[in-house]
């Protein structure tokens, strides 16, 4: 078995690689670390989602996804130093040990699989998943506008070819359903953060209506400080906002859908970076990009602790 | 495995609604080959797009017929993913 300590964090992996690296870190933190099967994928690979709890039954949870679209690799690369973060941090970081003290965190690394394994093995630039579509000889769909939260709208595609294509009815792909199974059966998630590249950015909804949701302004301050604390790392700016009003309105989106189903916190990063290498993030800027990210996702787990609902 | 030889992709700055428009009009056709990074959204934020190599005349054409302005944000794709993937294998090996 490989170590957690002579994982290469700083380098791109493969879906094998990530898998395996995620029994060891199951292995070497056994009380704290469990790996939960939620689901298959369309081409009927695994979808796991790393549990990190100190106990209890059916506590308050923090959800985390990354690589929704498959060719954001930084997400991944981001999910697995987070979850590595998390488990070493435990008993050791004060504010990781008063999270894990009342609550859970689940980590969903590898959310599109499919689309991940096809991003090492034939088309690097690939987004959506692999699902066949009746009647076109386009494949995939996006698995951010196929949730059920304005599902249809402006900024998704009906077109099967489109990168933004929702798919045929909301919740159509596996690796979808799978999440909002598990969220809706769990009753209990208090946030949801969903991270992307690239453009910098820290949104929340809505998504699929330029209208202020009604925690508009406590989200909209949580952001600002979650930002503001990722800069002081490296001076990454991010701007921050609703998704309608900060870049486009975007339906059927994946923080839309919580915060639609009772999840306040709702909130969707998209990483480094601007202007310069896109999805092809040089892999020495991952533990960085990584290491900014990391107060501002605390800013939002910790403000989630404080604030309970 | 599909290469990216020569492909490259834009960084699209567009001045107006208009040419917002018509960018969006590039996205409509989807041709499977021109897809967005980053799509047209709303004025101050610029758009990138993946060319081929068979297109970029295509449509640094159409750009240019609009006056809409854009640089080379990656020259050749293909170029950073060998990069990508040396670097992979580099870590493997240690």
């Amino acid at each position: 078995r490989s170590s957690t300590s002579t994982f290469d964090f700083g380098s791109y992996h493969t879906l094998d690689e990530i898998y395996d690296w995620m029994n060891t870190l199951v292995h070497d933190h056994p009380t704290l670390v469990s790996k939960v099967q939620i689901g298959q994928s369309y081409e009927s690979r695994p979808l796991y989602v790393l549990k990190f709890s100190t106990g209890g039954s059916n506590r308050s949870a923090i959800w985390l996804d990354t690589g929704i679209h498959s060719r954001e690799w930084i997400t991944q690369a981001v999910g697995v130093w987070t979850a590595n973060k998390i488990a070493t941090g435990y008993g050791q970081d004060p504010s990781i040990t008063a999270i894990l003290d009342s609550m859970d965190v689940f980590i969903e690394i590898i959310a599109n699989p499919d689309g991940f394994a096809f991003t090492h093995s034939t088309d690097r630039m690939w987004r959506k998943t692999r699902s066949i579509n009746a009647g076109s000889h386009c494949i995939g769909v996006d698995p951010n506008r196929n949730w059920d939260a304005g599902f249809g709208g402006s900024g998704s595609s009906s077109n099967p070819c489109s990168e933004l294509y929702r798919g045929p009815y909301a919740h159509s792909e596996g690796e979808v359903q799978a999440i909002v199974d598990f969220i809706c059966g769990h009753g209990n998630v208090k946030a949801v953060i969903s991270i992307h590249s690239y453009s910098q950015m820290l949104l929340f909804p809505y998504g699929y209506k330029t209208a202020p949701a009604p925690n508009h302004q406590e989200l909209n301050e949580l952001a600002k400080k979650a930002v503001s604390d990722l800069a002081t790392i490296f001076g990454t700016k991010y701007t921050y906002g609703s998704i309608a009003e900060t870049i486009y309105v975007a339906a059927g989106t994946t923080v839309d859908w919580a915060y639609k189903n009772g999840v306040k916190y709702s909130f969707t990063f998209e990483l480094r970076d601007t202007g310069h290498y896109g999805f092809l993030l040089p892999s020495n800027q991952i533990i960085p990009t990584a290491t900014e990210t990391w107060p501002a996702l605390l800013d939002i787990m910790i403000h989630v602790l404080e604030h309970p609902y | 495995k599909k290469t990216f030889v020569g492909d490259q992709v834009l960084h699209i700055t567009p001045r107006d609604e208009e040419q917002i428009t018509l960018l969006r009009l590039l996205d409509d056709q989807t041709h499977p080959e021109v897809n967005y990074w980053r799509h047209p959204s709303i004025l101050g934020h610029p758009a990138d797009l993946l060319v081929p190599s068979s297109r970029l005349q295509e449509i640094k054409g159409f750009l240019d017929s609009h006056n809409i302005s854009y640089s080379t944000m990656i020259e050749d794709v293909q170029k950073l993913l060998d990069e990508e993937m040396k670097t992979m294998i580099k870590s493997r090996r240690t």
